[in-house]
């Protein structure tokens, strides 16, 4: 009698689990932008056997957006998972992967990101800032007016930003901007940079040292602006991240930069 | 010499029809569970 088929895999059993986790792990490999993503949920997943210790899987895979910038050296397992009312980024993936005598690997996958509705934050946070768009005005002059603040006090090298990352603005209580931007360090002394900031360039491959700053501009009751930069320092192999920032990003100054 | 065990009778009542062979439907293989929250 021919042996009956393996029963179906489910998407909590150990094999699917480890699946998810060899997927998320290309997809944040191959992310250049933005921030690493973390499973929520396998939500399906079909094997299609091969012969003997060789099989496709198909897996369809519920992320989240984590707080950890895709250049962080943070290892996944330790970025905190944003909040629904930190106005959470959820992502959605089709991963098909081969495993052969144990070893799982990427064959293709497909992937889209999404903000969670405006609505479902209202819900949990009346008066949560949302995300604004990248190339909001207000979003573009706090960044400028970070980075500047920041390179005008900073004995490090001079920075230069390399994306925006994201941007909530509350209008109530108050006027804030919140900002998040990927920066890279140059081969500039921020002093250098107030002599002929054009020559100031992002370190080539073999030394560059990226890093990420958040900033909170006050605007009402009282104007006030914190900024707060971290350098990761070298990382091999460092990804060729283009210099500015995102396609379709437009800058308060276009071509001009942000010093 | 065998001698009949006295086992208390389950009352009828306590004992749910089951069709002879039920085999209790598995877990749903998926989706899976939510590991942070559901969105």
């Amino acid at each position: 009698v021919p042996a009956a088929p393996p029963p179906p895999l489910g998407c909590d059993d150990p094999e699917a689990e480890a699946a998810a986790e060899a997927a998320v792990n290309y997809i944040n490999g191959q992310s250049h932008h933005g921030y690493k993503f973390t499973v929520n949920r396998v939500k399906d997943i079909r094997v299609v056997p091969q012969g003997p210790n060789n099989a496709i899987m198909f897996v369809d895979l519920e992320l989240l957006e984590t707080k950890c910038p895709i250049l962080s050296p943070t290892p996944l397992e330790n970025c905190t998972v944003r909040t629904l009312a930190e106005h959470a980024v959820e992502g959605d993936c089709d991963v098909k992967l081969q495993k052969v005598d144990g070893v799982f690997s990427v064959i293709a996958s497909k992937c889209h990101s999404h903000e969670d509705s405006r609505e479902d934050i209202r819900k949990v946070c009346p008066d949560c800032p949302l995300l604004a768009k990248m190339n909001n005005t207000e979003v573009l002059e706090t960044v400028s007016a970070a980075l500047n603040d920041y390179n005008s006090k900073t004995t490090d090298p001079y920075l230069r930003l390399l994306e925006i990352g994201r941007a909530q603005i509350q209008y109530h209580p108050g006027h804030i901007v919140i900002v998040e931007f990927a920066v890279g360090a140059t081969n500039c002394s921020a002093e250098e940079a107030k002599a002929n900031v054009e020559a100031c360039q992002l370190l080539p491959e073999d030394q560059s040292n990226f890093g990420f700053c958040k900033a909170v501009m006050v605007k009402r009751p009282s104007q006030g602006l914190q900024v707060d930069c971290q350098l990761y320092g070298h990382q091999v192999p460092a990804p060729d991240i283009p210099l500015l920032s995102w396609p379709g990003v437009t800058y308060a100054h276009p071509g001009q930069d942000t010093s | 010499s065998v001698t009949k065990k006295a086992v208390a009778k389950v009352a009828q009542h306590d004992k749910v029809p089951r069709p002879v062979g039920f085999v209790p439907p598995p877990p749903p293989p998926c989706p899976g569970k939510i590991r942070h929250f559901d969105i």
